[in-house]
């Protein structure tokens, strides 16, 4: 988190006055997302907000567009969705919302007044702008459930850096505040991804809302959101894999999965997991690999795994197998799988286990940043 | 992602953002030949500051990161 320098409000209890609404919302909608927007910060510090229906408040919102009264004016339709000031007299901490967006209330559609609206909150409080893709302040609009958002650690760090904890008392002690989402760390030995591929030369790590992406050139891997890339995508994915045959990324949760072409999703995806031949019973798969040499779709569950032809797009007969059998040695649950320059990685937990597919021997117990490098 | 050059909109979009949001200024005064120039400067301090692979040049990534919705603060602190 970054802060403005030497902007913070004097007192923890600040007004706020709503000018003008936008038409795309009604006026009860707007005036939730920006009561929500400001509890956001309330939950996780002192301050308290008190709204005002005429004269000057701290924090004065409106909507406008191009030229609005600053020296900064809107650009129209995207680009830029709002912009708001650091804590201060006269424009300080005021929040502006460019009314050429589409905002909404609950839906993906447009953009999701409550969170812009709570990114500016951030720096009508004396926050500027993170670094870290996962947090709230970072400047990129990026769509999360409103009903079920939590205000990333990076953000409550910074807040609280500013103005303290909350004081209060969880009036509900018995239903504890959800703990602030962290962004994950490639340098945390204790990493397990959720699942990993590669696309076209690239390799991919996902884990939780993130994903990282390493080019074939080695460098530095790139984190983002999956829902920068992939919107309709969900979170915590459980297994992933590239289909040399069909030139096709298949991603799964539970029951469903996906198809990308590139970086576009297939149409018609998601389908069920049993449109593949998986037996009914599998609800859910931990891994999946595809092998170059035989042209076959590993999916691992549980302590099995199933081999997928993929040219005639059916199971083998003879599984499920036991995965100890197939790879000796890999006697716990395998999390995430694929295959580099010929070798088979099986991750389970933190480590990754190197086999050859022609032997199925073991050659190495890795770390699980091998591939992401720290 | 295809590598192609940058457009000329995409060059118009890039000296606006870089203004924008990293502070880039008129480059005035020498200009030292060997030295990457303040516009480059400025694609690599936004390349690192979104996670991107710092190239200083406008590849389609960068152009991609910056045709992204976003928030009109600026992302480097201005001087006052």
């Amino acid at each position: 988190f970054t802060t403005f320098d030497n902007h913070k409000w004097q007192t923890n209890r600040v007004t706020y006055r709503i000018e003008n609404y936008t038409p795309d919302m009604s006026v009860a909608e707007v005036d939730n997302s920006i009561e929500r927007a400001l509890q956001v910060w309330a939950k996780v510090s002192p301050l308290r907000f008190t709204r005002i229906y005429s004269g000057i408040a701290d924090i004065m919102i409106s909507f406008g567009t191009r030229n609005h009264g600053d020296s900064y004016p809107f650009d129209g339709p995207d680009g830029t969705l709002a912009h708001a000031f650091a804590p201060g007299a006269g424009i300080g901490g005021d929040a502006h919302f460019d009314d050429d967006e589409s905002f909404s209330f609950s839906s993906t559609r447009g953009y999701n007044l409550f969170l812009v609206a709570a990114h500016e909150f951030g720096h009508s409080l004396g926050l500027s702008h993170s670094n870290d893709p996962g947090a709230l302040m970072f400047p990129v609009y990026s769509y999360t459930d409103p009903r079920t958002f939590s205000l990333p650690r990076d953000d409550v760090n910074g807040i609280q850096y500013i103005y303290g904890p909350n004081t209060d008392l969880n009036p509900n002690p018995d239903k504890p505040d959800p703990t602030p989402p962290s962004t994950p760390d490639a340098c945390d030995p204790t990493l397990v991804v959720d699942a990993v591929t590669t696309l076209r030369g690239d390799k991919m790590f996902f884990k939780g809302r993130f994903l990282w992406r390493g080019d074939p050139q080695g460098n530095k891997p790139v984190l983002s959101l999956i829902k920068n890339y992939w919107p309709e995508l969900p979170d915590n994915i459980n297994a992933a894999y590239e289909s040399q045959l069909s030139d096709r990324v298949f991603l799964f949760k539970d029951s469903q999965v996906w198809a990308l072409y590139g970086y576009d999703i297939v149409p018609g995806y998601p389908k069920n997991l049993n449109s593949l031949g998986l037996p009914r019973t599998v609800k859910k798969v931990d891994a999946a690999m595809y092998d170059e040499d035989s042209r076959k779709t590993l999916f691992f569950v549980d302590d099995n795994y199933y081999s997928y032809d993929e040219a005639m797009k059916r199971m083998d007969k003879g599984f499920p197998k036991r995965v100890d059998e197939g790879f000796p040695g890999m006697t716990s649950k395998v999390t995430a799988a694929f295959q580099v320059r010929g070798f088979t990685y099986l991750y389970s937990g933190s480590y990754m286990f190197e086999y050859s597919m022609r032997t199925r021997r073991q050659l190495r117990v890795l770390g699980n940043n091998y591939f992401l490098p720290c | 992602l295809p590598i192609s050059p940058p457009s000329e909109e995409d060059e118009a979009l890039a000296e606006t953002y870089l203004k924008r949001f990293f502070n880039l200024t008129e480059e005035t005064g020498p200009v030292f030949k060997r030295r990457p120039s303040q516009r480059s400067r400025k694609v690599s301090e936004m390349q690192s500051f979104f996670g991107l692979k710092v190239t200083g040049t406008l590849d389609a990534e960068t152009v991609m990161m910056m045709k992204k919705p976003r928030c009109g603060v600026p992302d480097v602190q201005l001087s006052r």
